[in-house]
């Protein structure tokens, strides 16, 4: 079950001073984004049962809690998923999605099946450093998601085979 | 390249050729052109001085210096050019790197930091400052705002209330930035918004610089009792990331950008995914 009344009581317990402006000590801090992180635990779940609701389809949703760091492991090890992005602003909005993926080639599909524009390109060395160990997806699909005023669309990702000649991700040779 | 750069149809940002840095910010819709020099720059956390014990700690900021230290004079840097976008990453330093990237659609630059571990082996602590260099007139003036809502203008070496003495010329400048800082001109508007509430300030006319790491060797005897100096998973220290918007445009037409920027920000998109392609959607 999710709720979101754990997340509720841990932004609560961080409206302190202390943890407002970085004065805590770092047991603290420890504390602090341990609550945090319990709280967002428990809403994702909430999220996922208000998504399942809404489209009518009972899926394993799951969440890239890093991909700051370009680390996913559901988008790095699968060969087809479904990309939902949930719009919470009162207009629609135009939205860069950056994944991190080990396919090379990727066709994405919009929910009325339209081809969408994509782009591969590798992850860059300074990500990759700073990932220190954690995932391993070499590269990162790119795509523009329109998504409606307080609402959500779906994106359908297959990995492709590269075809013979064509190119690869977008070098970075340093120029 | 000549002069490296990166564009879409509506910003244009040029490299120094010689120093790999952000040498000017174009606004191709309006022709506004600025020179905008960028670096990452730090101070020296104080270990107390014959004016006053004061330490640098988690509450205290107080530099030892007027000046901050450049993180390096050149920026080695490669471009990655695409169809959707086009990046140039900077590296400053072992551990300082930025990519500056500008997707195909978007009226905003797109700064993205990687600071840390901050380097404690000189025995200095260091507060970690991105710095924006302009020739505009700002005559003392920038402007951050409360909590997302109000801007208020901030002055340098003032206060509105009070005669106010300065005693600290750069930390007792800085101020909170939640969502946004600019500076203007009666023709230009460069506004910077944040992904994170981070002190900033405007030292100099035409300058602005917002704070993204610090690291310090005491504690400042203000209660917490320990210095800010977290160790990080691998004893090394903390490596964080994060991202500025940059907006280049006229101060009339620079509010509603910033506004509307800020709120995507604040609420941004949610990426779900989930296994297998059968899609999630009904269209009622």
């Amino acid at each position: 079950a999710g709720d979101s009344a754990t997340l509720k009581r841990a932004v609560a317990v961080a409206q302190h001073h202390d943890a407002v402006s970085g004065t805590e000590k770092q047991n603290v801090v420890y504390d602090y984004a341990k609550r945090l992180a319990g709280g967002w635990d428990k809403c994702q779940v909430l999220v996922a049962n208000a998504l399942s609701i809404l489209t009518g389809t009972k899926q394993n949703f799951a969440f890239c809690n890093n991909l700051n760091i370009s680390v996913c492991p559901q988008t790095e090890s699968l060969s087809a998923f479904t990309v939902t992005v949930y719009n919470p602003l009162g207009r629609p909005v135009s939205s860069v999605v950056r994944l991190p993926v080990n396919g090379s080639v990727y066709s994405v599909s919009d929910a009325r099946g339209q081809t969408v524009p994509n782009q591969v390109v590798a992850v860059s060395a300074v990500t990759r450093r700073v990932r220190n160990g954690r995932g391993y997806a070499v590269n990162e699909l790119v795509f523009e998601a329109s998504v409606p005023a307080v609402g959500f669309t779906t994106f359908t990702v297959s990995r492709q085979q590269p075809s013979t000649g064509a190119p690869g991700p977008s070098d970075q040779t340093p120029s | 390249d000549q002069t490296p750069s990166i564009q879409n149809k509506h910003i244009r940002v040029r490299f120094d050729p010689v120093t790999g840095l952000i040498s000017g910010i174009d606004n191709l819709e309006k022709n506004l052109s600025l020179p905008v020099t960028h670096n990452f720059y730090w101070y020296t956390g104080s270990k107390g001085d014959y004016r006053s014990g004061q330490t640098s700690g988690a509450y205290i900021f107080r530099p030892v210096e007027g000046k901050p230290y450049p993180m390096a004079a050149n920026a080695s840097i490669y471009k990655v050019q695409t169809a959707m976008f086009e990046e140039i990453h900077q590296n400053f330093s072992s551990w300082c790197s930025q990519v500056v990237r500008l997707h195909r659609n978007q009226r905003m630059v797109e700064l993205e930091w990687t600071v840390g571990p901050i380097p404690l082996a000189d025995s200095r602590g260091k507060e970690i400052i991105s710095r924006f260099d302009t020739p505009l007139k700002t005559d003392g003036l920038f402007y951050t705002d409360s909590n997302g809502r109000e801007i208020l203008q901030r002055r340098r070496d003032y206060r509105p209330t009070w005669h106010f003495n300065q005693t600290e010329p750069v930390a007792g400048n800085y101020y909170p930035v939640n969502t946004r800082i600019f500076i203007r001109d009666g023709k230009f508007q460069l506004s910077v918004l944040t992904d994170r509430s981070q002190g900033g300030s405007s030292i100099e006319d035409g300058s602005l610089e917002l704070m993204v790491h610090r690291r310090l060797i005491f504690d400042d005897g203000r209660g917490v009792g320990e210095a800010l100096n977290e160790p990080g998973e691998d004893g090394k220290g903390l490596v964080v990331r994060g991202k500025h918007l940059l907006f280049l445009d006229t101060p009339s037409a620079s509010g509603q950008l910033h506004r509307l920027a800020a709120e995507q920000q604040y609420m941004a998109p949610l990426v779900v995914v989930a296994g297998g392609t059968g899609a999630a959607y009904r269209t009622s």
